[in-house]
């Protein structure tokens, strides 16, 4: 989920 | 989020707004290169793979949407509708000296080997080079016109924001990955050359012209 989370940028 | 993000999401909007404003009013896309916009349509559908898996915000997942969509039709527009007026003959970088070696760093240099993953950093990698067929053209060409300077500058801005986004990020959240950073180093400063002319030039009123 963190790896997911991380993705946060466009 | 923070304001650097922010902005530079906008002047990225902006920018694919400027393109499609461009060849809707002028009926034509010369001077834009194909191959740029088929790079840009490919970075979007590798990066936002996650749109339908992984929800971050509704914010996100518009941008995603928005990027995606309009990079289509950009695409579209440019190889269909406005075909007669794509410069075919100035727009002749391989794509494949590009895609190939971004390809294989992908897969050698990632956070980790999963499938999305090294999508998602080959997404990056071919972002930070993809505008280097427009460059390329341009150079062929000799002079752009004023609205794709003003394209090309909001474009590259966005991604020098996005530095100073992770800048901001490393210090208040501690937040840092190396391989956004670097590609995004590597994409500003291919702009740089670009970025000069546009001051020098362009903001005086002038034509951007480039030395062919």
């Amino acid at each position: 989920y963190l790896q997911a989370q991380e993705k946060d940028e466009l | 989020m923070n304001i650097f993000r922010l902005i530079g999401d906008m002047s990225h909007l902006l920018a694919i707004v400027l393109l499609l404003l461009k060849m809707w009013k002028t009926r034509s896309c010369a001077g834009i290169s194909g191959k740029s916009q088929i790079l840009f349509a490919l970075v979007f559908a590798t990066r936002y793979l996650d749109l339908f898996t992984a929800f971050i915000s509704a914010y996100n997942s518009t941008m995603k949407l928005f990027f995606i969509s309009t990079s289509l039709v950009t695409v579209y527009l440019m190889y269909f509708k406005f075909r007669a007026t794509y410069d075919a003959n100035h727009d002749t970088f391989r794509l494949e000296f590009l895609v190939v070696p971004v390809g294989g760093l992908a897969f050698l240099v990632n956070h980790n080997f999963s499938p999305l993953e090294i999508l998602w950093t080959f997404s990056i990698y071919l972002e930070s080079v993809a505008i280097l067929p427009q460059l390329f053209m341009m150079s062929k060409t000799g002079e752009a016109e004023t609205i794709t300077s003003h394209y090309l500058f909001a474009l590259g801005s966005y991604r020098a924001l996005y530095i100073l986004n992770w800048v901001f990020r490393y210090y208040f959240e501690g937040f840092f990955d190396l391989i956004a950073v670097v590609a995004g180093c590597v994409q500003t400063i291919l702009y740089c050359d670009f970025f000069y002319l546009y001051i020098t030039k362009v903001l005086k009123g002038k034509k951007l012209s480039l030395p062919a």
